[in-house]
C-alpha cells in the first residue's frame, strides 16, 4: 500500500553495492580462466541479489516456497541486466564489474559466448537508445522477479495458502507496474509516447528470458564438460534449472 | 523438508538475517 514515490526509493535503496572481481587477471584468457571469472562473479552476486529481493516491498510477505522459486526462475535474467545498466554508457564493452570489463573479441576464447555476447551487446544498445533511466531499471528488474513463467501461466495454487502468497505476488507485480508508468509518466513525454515507452521497455523483457535461457544452456555444457567447475550457490540454482 | 535440501543455500540466505555481505 506504498506510494508508489516511496515504493520507486524503497526498490532504489535495495539496489546491491558495486560488486568487485578481486582477481589478479592474466590475460589473454584461457577457456577456463575466463569461465572461472565469470562464475566466481556471478556466484558473488548471487548471494548480493538474494539481499536485493528480500527489501523488495512485500517479497518476504510471500512464502518461502514462492521466493525460492522465483528466485531460481529468474537469477540468470537479473544478472543479465545488471550487467547491461553497468554497461550501457559503454558501447561494445560488457562491464561485468569495475575490474572485470571485456569486449565482444575476447568472447572468442570460450566456445559459443560470442554469440551471448554479442546478444548482450545488442540488447544494451538498444537500453542506450531508448536511454533507459535508473528509476525504469529498478522496476525493471523487480518485473523480471515476478515474471516466472512457469509460476504465472502453469501451475495452479492447490492450498489456501499457496493461493494467498500468488494473490500477494500478483498485487506485488501490480505495484511494479504501476511504480514503472508512474517513472514514465515523469519524462515529459506525451501520453502517447508514454504508452509506447512502456511497450518499448516491456518487451525487452522477452529479450532478455531468451538470453538468459541461452546463458543457462551454455553454463550447463561448460560444466558438462568439466570447463569450469560451478559449486556453491550458482551450483545450486543452475541445477535447479537443468 | 524438500525444498530445504534441494536449495540449501538459497533456504539459509532467504532466512538468515547476517549481512550477505559477510556471507560473500
Amino acid at each position: 500500500h506504498l506510494h508508489l514515490e516511496e515504493f520507486i526509493s524503497r526498490i532504489m535503496e535495495a539496489e546491491p553495492p558495486e560488486i568487485y572481481l578481486m582477481e589478479d587477471m592474466k590475460k589473454p584468457f584461457t577457456e577456463a580462466s575466463m569461465m572461472m571469472s565469470l562464475t566466481n562473479l556471478a556466484d558473488k552476486e548471487l548471494v548480493l541479489m538474494i539481499s536485493w529481493a528480500k527489501k523488495i516491498p512485500g517479497f518476504l510477505e510471500l512464502s518461502l516456497a514462492d521466493q525460492i522459486h522465483l528466485l531460481k526462475c529468474c537469477w540468470l535474467e537479473i544478472l543479465m541486466l545488471g550487467l547491461m545498466w553497468r554497461s550501457v554508457d559503454h558501447p561494445g564493452k560488457l562491464i561485468f564489474s569495475p575490474d572485470f570489463k571485456l569486449n565482444r573479441e575476447e568472447g572468442q576464447c570460450v566456445e559459443g559466448i560470442m554469440e551471448i555476447f554479442d546478444m548482450l551487446l545488442a540488447a544494451t544498445s538498444r537500453f542506450r537508445e531508448l536511454k533507459l533511466r535508473r528509476e525504469e531499471y529498478v522496476c525493471l528488474k523487480a518485473m523480471i522477479l515476478l515474471n516466472s513463467s512457469e509460476y504465472l501461466c502453469t501451475s495452479s495454487p492447490q492450498t489456501a495458502e499457496e493461493l494467498e502468497s500468488r494473490n500477494k505476488m500478483l498485487r506485488l507485480l501490480d505495484s511494479v507496474i504501476d511504480a514503472l508508468v508512474w517513472a514514465i509518466s515523469k519524462l515529459g513525454l506525451t501520453t502517447q509516447q508514454q504508452t509506447l515507452r512502456l511497450g518499448h521497455l516491456t518487451m525487452l523483457l522477452s529479450h532478455i528470458r531468451h538470453m538468459s535461457n541461452k546463458g543457462m544452456d551454455h553454463l550447463s555444457t561448460m560444466k558438462r564438460k568439466n570447463v569450469v567447475l560451478v559449486y556453491d550457490l550458482l551450483l545450486e540454482m543452475l541445477d535447479a534449472n537443468t | 523438508t524438500s525444498l530445504k535440501e534441494k536449495h540449501k543455500i538459497l533456504h539459509q540466505l532467504l532466512q538468515n538475517s547476517t549481512s550477505p555481505v559477510d556471507l560473500a
